[in-house]
């Protein structure tokens, strides 16, 4: 553990907790997109089968479960509890343009030919384009709620987080996962363009609002 | 080429 992959973890918890929040304290999904938080249960799926096969650490399993368990509820509350504030018309992009390719991609380039192994480099190309969904609602719509702006700063700092964390682990550790790595960058330049909203207008006060 | 026998970041 290094102080990079810390830090990108809780990002990634912050992000989580302040979506929750705000469908809590709003009462309201609005502005989020059902289709990737369906991704990103089925990121946490695929990737935490090894939960109860291989120990890692205390904070290695509670995390899994905490992120499993988040994914779902946040389902839950999308699908059911808020579901008459879920804005369907605007969060139209098509998953399985997305899982149908990575699914394709994870069976010819991994590291071994194994389930496990072939659900967990499923889960990491999944995941780097899992918030495509959201960024496309965003564009349809055109703007976002200040709190959806935090969620998804956090939400893009934590992967931009653990490529500092890999290139800390390569001069430290000798540690380099290639396939990570790649699937990191590619997540994170996904983010590039909000990114530079957010910090322009966000920070400054502003509504996150597109170029119409 | 050294398999990645354990994933251990989230």
């Amino acid at each position: 553990m290094n102080v990079f992959r810390l830090l990108g973890d809780m990002s990634h918890l912050l992000a989580i907790l302040i979506l929750l929040l705000k469908m809590w304290k709003t009462r309201s999904c609005a502005g989020i997109s059902g289709k990737t938080q369906i991704l990103f249960a089925l990121v946490f799926t695929t990737r935490y089968l090894d939960l109860f096969s291989s120990f890692i650490s205390i904070y290695n399993t509670t995390m899994k479960l905490f992120f499993i368990a988040s994914s779902y509820f946040t389902i839950f509350l999308m699908y059911s509890k808020f579901k008459a504030t879920y804005d369907s018309n605007h969060d139209s992009f098509r998953m399985e343009f997305l899982v149908v390719p990575v699914g394709g991609l994870a069976f010819l380039v991994n590291h071994e030919f194994l389930p496990l192994e072939i659900l967990w480099t499923f889960s990491i190309y999944l995941e780097s384009v899992a918030i495509l969904p959201q960024l496309f609602m965003v564009s349809k719509t055109g703007e976002a709620e200040t709190i959806t702006s935090h969620y998804l700063f956090a939400l893009g700092s934590y992967r931009l987080l653990y490529i500092f964390n890999w290139v800390y682990r390569y001069y430290f550790d000798g540690f380099f996962d290639l396939i990570a790595v790649v699937a990191g960058c590619v997540q994170t330049i996904l983010y590039c363009d909000f990114f530079y909203l957010y910090i322009t207008k966000v920070l400054k006060g502003k509504k996150l609002s597109l170029p119409a | 080429e050294d398999v990645l026998d354990i994933h251990d970041e989230l």
